[in-house]
C-alpha cells in the first residue's frame, strides 16, 4: 500500500 | 487520472457550487442541513492536511484548496450571513452519533497508526455517512426543492463514480484501498433510495421527498 498514491484522490 | 476519477471530481464540485450559489442567489439555507455541511467542512479539514506536508500536483492542490473554502463558505452563510433562514427546528439528527462512532473506527480500522493518518481515515468515514442529517431533514419536513435535489444528485454521483474509478484502478494499476472502496460503497448506497425517487419523480415535479 502506498500511501502517497492513495492521497493523490480527493 | 482516469475518466472516472476526473467525473467524479467534477461533479463534486459541481455540487458544492451548485449549494452555495442556491444559497446565495436565494438569500436562503431553508432546507438545507447545517450539520450536514458542518460535517462536510470536517471532512474536508481532517483529509487535506497533507496540504501542509506533501505537494501531489496543482491540480490536487487546487481542488483542495476550493473544497475547503467553499465548505467554510457555505457554513458561514448557513450560521451567519443567512442565519436567520436556517430550518434549525428540522435540523435535529444528533451528529455525536456520528462523529463519536467514527472517530473510534478511524482509531481501531486505518493504515497506519499516525496522526494524519487516523484523521485522513476518520475523514473518509466521516463522509460516508454526512449526507445524513440532510437526508433526515428531508424525511422530516417531506420535501426538497428542486435544485437541493440537484446539490444532492451531484454529491451521490461523485461517490459513485469514484467506485467505478477504484475498479478501473484495479484493472489497470494493480491499486486498491479497502478503507476507501468499503467507505465509498457505504456512502453510495446511501444516496441509492434517493436516486431512485430523483429519476422516477425528479423530472418536471418542484418537491421531492423522501420516505422515513
Amino acid at each position: 500500500d502506498d500511501p502517497s498514491q492513495k492521497k493523490d484522490e480527493l | 487520472m482516469n475518466i472516472f476519477r476526473l467525473t467524479g471530481d467534477l461533479s463534486h464540485l459541481a455540487a458544492i457550487i451548485i449549494l452555495l450559489l442556491k444559497i446565495w442567489k436565494t438569500r436562503s439555507c431553508a432546507g438545507i442541513s447545517g450539520k450536514s455541511q458542518i460535517l462536510f467542512a470536517l471532512v474536508f479539514t481532517s483529509r487535506y492536511l497533507d496540504l501542509l506536508t506533501s505537494f501531489i500536483s496543482l491540480y490536487n492542490t487546487t481542488m483542495k484548496v476550493i473544497y475547503i473554502g467553499c465548505a467554510y463558505a457555505t457554513v458561514y452563510l448557513i450560521y451567519a450571513k443567512f442565519k436567520a433562514t436556517y430550518d434549525g427546528n428540522h435540523d435535529t439528527f444528533r451528529v455525536e452519533f456520528l462523529v463519536v462512532p467514527v472517530g473510534g473506527l478511524a482509531f481501531l480500522v486505518n493504515h497506519d497508526f499516525s496522526p494524519l493518518e487516523i484523521l485522513w481515515t476518520f475523514s473518509i468515514y466521516l463522509e460516508s455517512v454526512a449526507i445524513l442529517p440532510q437526508l433526515f431533514m428531508i424525511s422530516k419536513t417531506g420535501e426538497a426543492e428542486t435544485i437541493t435535489t440537484h446539490y444532492l444528485f451531484f454529491l451521490g454521483l461523485y461517490r459513485a463514480l469514484y467506485l467505478i474509478n477504484w475498479i478501473w484502478r484495479f484493472y489497470f494499476e494493480g491499486f486498491f484501498d479497502m478503507i476507501a472502496i468499503v467507505a465509498g460503497v457505504v456512502q453510495t448506497i446511501l444516496y441509492c433510495d434517493f436516486f431512485y425517487l430523483y429519476v422516477t419523480k425528479g423530472e418536471g415535479r418542484s418537491q421531492l421527498s423522501i420516505p422515513t
